[in-house]
């Protein structure tokens, strides 16, 4: 798992979906 | 001043209210308790890093809803909150304090209250400290009155930390310290002008607040190490981005 993932997906995630 | 005026409420409409935050975590911890059988309940230590983990999640997306954190590219929007996580939480735990707070007692995120001799008497030494020292910290900031235009340029200024090493469009960053920390100067001097150097007494908190901040992160860690923090979280995963 990629040390900052959660951090990563929460900054990126789509929020249209 | 109408600019000014036009500039904080425009960082004040970023602001959750208190009561979404509080039922957020709630129904989050009730939602965990549930899943849990009755052997397997969360202890007190374990319920207030779920606490904390929630009330992460909700400062991470207030950054990210935040106008001109947007204009940063995602690289730096996660150099800077993984330097400024903790303070961000202490910071946000301070002002709760100073706005719904009473002496004596520690008011937590989810509403509920709690003594402060309480605390002392079952915490260990260091997490002891940590309270005391949060403590005497809001007495500082209930004496400066504190208002919601301060807390929140105060939450900008420790965000928007042009120091941080690694970011890479660093003058977006001191462009929007300098357009805050003028704000927080015109706004302290138009509403408190009889209290001399307010500004320059709030900034004055902030390296206390870094410095309460790591010693939080420091325990964390131990106590991580230790087996006693909830696996899988967005505190953790902070806590390790620091140590790796």
């Amino acid at each position: 798992k990629k040390p900052n993932a959660l951090l990563h997906y929460l900054l990126n995630k789509d929020d249209t979906k | 001043p109408s600019s000014n005026t036009g500039f904080l409420s425009e960082l004040l409409q970023g602001e959750p209210e208190e009561s979404q935050v509080c039922s957020r975590v709630v129904a989050s911890l009730l939602r965990e308790q549930a899943s849990r059988g009755k052997h397997d309940r969360l202890n007190t230590f374990s319920i207030m890093c779920k606490m904390a983990d929630q009330t992460l999640f909700g400062l991470v997306e207030w950054a990210r809803n935040c106008a001109l954190f947007k204009e940063l590219k995602v690289e730096d929007q996660m150099v800077l909150l993984q330097s400024c996580w903790s303070e961000l939480l202490v910071l946000d735990h301070l002002c709760r304090q100073v706005a719904y707070g009473m002496d004596g007692s520690i008011y937590l995120v989810t509403g509920q209250k709690i003594d402060v001799s309480t605390v002392l008497s079952q915490a260990g030494a260091t997490l002891s400290s940590l309270v005391s020292r949060a403590q005497d910290l809001v007495s500082k900031l209930r004496a400066l009155h504190l208002d919601r235009q301060e807390f929140v340029c105060l939450k900008y200024l420790v965000l928007f930390n042009p120091d941080v090493k690694s970011v890479q469009d660093r003058r977006q960053v001191e462009r929007t310290q300098e357009r805050v920390n003028r704000a927080l100067m015109e706004h302290t001097l138009h509403t408190h002008p009889g209290q001399s150097d307010k500004f320059g007494q709030l900034l004055l908190r902030l390296p206390e607040v870094r410095s309460i901040s790591l010693q939080v992160e420091e325990y964390l860690y131990q106590r991580h190490l230790l087996g006693d923090l909830p696996c899988n979280s967005l505190l953790t995963e902070m806590l390790h981005a620091k140590h790796t």
